[in-house]
């Protein structure tokens, strides 16, 4: 038996918004320690790795591990039935092949229910090793969504690099290239506009900027965004999500040959 | 030229 019941169910929603471009059918899996999921997407560029606690759920029922697979575009279209302020519950009986969500208006005068198949979904766990990154940026979440949309206009890939002076951004295409420098910013009225740029070696790596795009659909969970980088690593892209857990895209560099 | 390279190289299978 499967109860998780989630006060701020527009988290979830904001979660499967996140993913579901990335990632086509995913295995969610649930222990006592919480909601989690691991995914990469069909060309084995990224990863997604979600956590949510079972401490951020109002109340957490999970008596025996289980792996759920679901499509995402399919688990997407039942949680946009959800309003944004409603609470959200996931039921599952053991050995059930289906998931019950159950959306509550936060009066309490609606009540709906959407069960949905589940699938075996063939998906191999990674171990992602503790690093010490080179380098890690935290930046407000729309600029660094702003800085990948604008590079993308230019060019498909993007050099970051991170010195002594901040993080640059750097693409280049057809018709011409483009750099932009975010330098250390702490001097802000509100802690999440600050920009933070951590570096214990200097470190350039390259990406695909549409995985990056791709990524930035994350922005509505958290105000700020964490970039960790260290050289010849995939970068981690962190967004937090408030006394939840964290949803990560992690995206393997292009390397000269 | 930068080749791509795929999260499978750098993380091993659990």
């Amino acid at each position: 038996m499967l109860e998780l019941r989630l006060v701020q169910g527009s988290l979830l929603k904001k979660v499967l918004e996140a993913i579901k471009d990335l990632v086509t059918d995913a295995n969610f899996d649930c222990s006592a320690t919480g909601f989690s999921l691991q995914a990469m997407d069909s060309s084995h560029v990224a990863l997604v790795s979600l956590l949510l606690r079972s401490e951020g759920f109002e109340h957490y029922r999970c008596d025996r591990n289980i792996s759920m697979g679901m499509n995402l575009n399919n688990m997407a279209k039942m949680l946009k039935c959800a309003g944004n302020d409603d609470i959200i519950t996931l039921k599952a009986d053991d050995g059930s092949d289906t998931v019950t969500f159950m959306f509550e208006s936060p009066t309490q005068d609606k009540i709906s229910d959407f069960e949905m198949k589940l699938m075996d979904v063939d998906s191999e766990h990674l171990g992602i090793p503790e690093a010490e990154y080179h380098a890690i940026v935290r930046m407000p979440s729309t600029e660094f969504a702003r800085i990948c949309k604008d590079l993308s206009s230019i060019g498909d890939t993007v050099v970051i690099s991170v010195t002594k002076e901040g993080v640059k951004f750097s693409t280049s295409g057809d018709i011409g290239t483009a750099n932009v420098v975010c330098r250390q910013n702490t001097t802000v009225d509100k802690p999440e506009d600050a920009t933070i740029v951590e570096m214990n070696e200097p470190v350039s790596l390259t990406f695909a900027l549409r995985y990056f795009n791709s990524f930035t659909k994350g922005t509505p969970l958290s105000n700020t965004v964490t970039i960790s980088l260290s050289s010849e690593l995939p970068v981690v892209v962190e967004y937090k999500i408030a006394e939840m857990g964290h949803l990560r895209f992690y995206l393997a560099p292009k390397i000269e040959e | 030229v930068n080749q791509q390279r795929q999260i499978t190289t750098f993380f091993a299978k659990k």
